[in-house]
């Protein structure tokens, strides 16, 4: 009946009455920190139009708004000395765990997102959204392949007057390892553990796009609709962000952004779990 | 060398842009895969003949290391079926490293010790059903057995051992609302 929590000594996550995330708490400050799936109506187009395509295996283009795919999440909560999980079901196709490791200062979200439904004929881009309460002023950074990070500016280009008549997918960018935003006070980082397309659409804002599945072919060269298939049923991907939520400030040290990277090589580069069971003939002994 | 080349080879194929961003046709998208899975069990061959000289093992099939090829859907047909599982990590950082290790368990008890015989803290966390349900799922695993690996050297590795025990310890520490 008491809203749930789960975290350690450096982080806590807290959830809402509807069992969504809703905070966070690092070092006794808590942050408004919400996170939801939702999901883009791909474009059903004229491919002979430039501006009129298809949303397809090369181009992200949505048909409107996003919807978010449910109200109300149901959750189970596990907690032990080791790791503290919520596991969280949206609806059918959609589930996450966000978990907190003992002594660790990410959370770490496993989401799991298929086959996405295409009974109604229309097909879908299902992202993962975080809003929180950082006055990001229209910037974001995304990375560079995991190199250096680069700023972006929401409706805005370095060397030409843009003319942005796609609002979503115009503020789009290629994110392969992290996306973050910060302010004066504070700083928000999503690592990923795969190639996703990334935004802040709003200030305070960021979503990475987890799934896609359509219908169309956006005429661009692929020449099949990005309507991939296993066992007769649309494909099931599982994944993980990270989030790092902290102090944005320079003179604290390490940096949050020193422990971002070095986050980043531990989840890109993990450790190799080899496993042997020698038909249960290995005994402690021969440990 | 030519199993090491096999994967070398795979990856130079994955360095084009359609193999990077998915942009290739579903029956290449296949072809990639296959490719690729073949370019891991070559070097699993290495892998292996590698660990069981460190470990001491005899080469006789039945002290093969393998890994968690399912691990993805918390499946792992070694991990879920024995009694007693040797685990090593190999950390290809080149500084410690403290990951947490999940292994694809049946419920029960298990015990981790290190390879001084200490135990290690371990806790057992149920499968989601949202996995467990999976229509192309085969494992009869129902949890996933968590433990950290203590400052694995760089470059290097530790072993654990896991051990199934009799009975669940009624003073568990899984709490779950």
């Amino acid at each position: 009946e008491d809203n749930v929590s789960i975290g350690n000594e450096h982080v806590s996550v807290n959830f809402d009455e509807n069992g969504f995330m809703s905070s966070i708490t690092v070092h006794g400050e808590t942050h408004s920190l919400k996170q939801n799936f939702l999901y883009y109506d791909g474009a059903l187009g004229n491919n002979e139009e430039f501006r009129n395509r298809s949303s397809g295996a090369y181009i992200f283009r949505p048909n409107g708004t996003e919807k978010a795919v449910t109200d109300v999440v149901e959750i189970q909560v596990v907690k032990s000395d080791v790791v503290q999980e919520v596991h969280q079901i949206f609806n059918e196709w959609i589930s996450q765990v966000i978990r907190v490791y003992a002594g660790q200062e990410h959370v770490e979200l496993e989401w799991l997102v298929g086959p996405i439904p295409i009974d109604d004929g229309v097909g879908k881009e299902i992202i993962s959204r975080f809003e929180s309460d950082i006055k990001s002023d229209g910037a974001f950074w995304t990375d560079s392949n995991g190199r250096e990070m680069l700023r972006r500016v929401r409706n805005y280009r370095e060397t030409w007057n843009l003319d942005l008549v796609e609002p979503v997918s115009g503020n789009y960018y290629p994110v392969t390892a992290k996306i973050a935003i910060e302010d004066d006070q504070s700083r928000l980082a999503v690592l990923n553990d795969r190639a996703q397309g990334g935004s802040s659409l709003v200030d305070g804002q960021l979503e990475l796009m987890v799934h896609r599945r359509l219908l169309r072919d956006d005429a661009f060269g692929v020449g099949e609709a990005l309507n991939e298939t296993q066992y007769g049923a649309g494909l099931v991907a599982r994944g993980k962000h990270w989030l790092f939520f902290g102090s944005s400030q320079k003179d604290v040290s390490p940096t949050l952004q020193a422990k971002e990277r070095f986050l980043q090589n531990k989840v890109l580069l993990p450790s190799w779990p080899f496993v042997n069971s020698a038909d249960n003939l290995l005994t402690l002994d021969d440990f | 060398e030519a199993h090491l080349t096999a994967l070398r080879d795979v990856m130079g194929v994955m360095q084009h842009h359609d193999a990077i961003t998915g942009t290739e046709k579903q029956h290449v998208a296949d072809d990639y895969a296959r490719m690729l899975y073949e370019g891991f069990e070559a070097c699993s061959a290495n892998i292996r003949s590698v660990l069981n000289q460190l470990s001491g093992y005899r080469e006789d099939g039945k002290f093969d290391w393998s890994y968690c090829k399912q691990a993805n859907i918390s499946a792992c047909a070694t991990t879920e079926n024995a009694d007693n599982t040797v685990v090593l990590l190999y950390n290809p950082l080149g500084y410690g490293s403290n990951d947490y290790v999940r292994l694809p368990v049946k419920d029960g008890q298990y015990s981790v010790l290190n390879d001084r015989g200490q135990t290690v803290p371990s806790t057992l966390v149920p499968i989601p059903s949202s996995v467990i349900d999976l229509p192309f799922r085969e494992s009869e695993a129902t949890h996933e057995l968590v433990f950290q690996g203590e400052q694995v050297p760089p470059v290097g590795y530790k072993t654990y051992y896991v051990s199934k025990e009799e009975s669940r310890d009624s003073s568990s520490t899984e709490m779950r609302q």
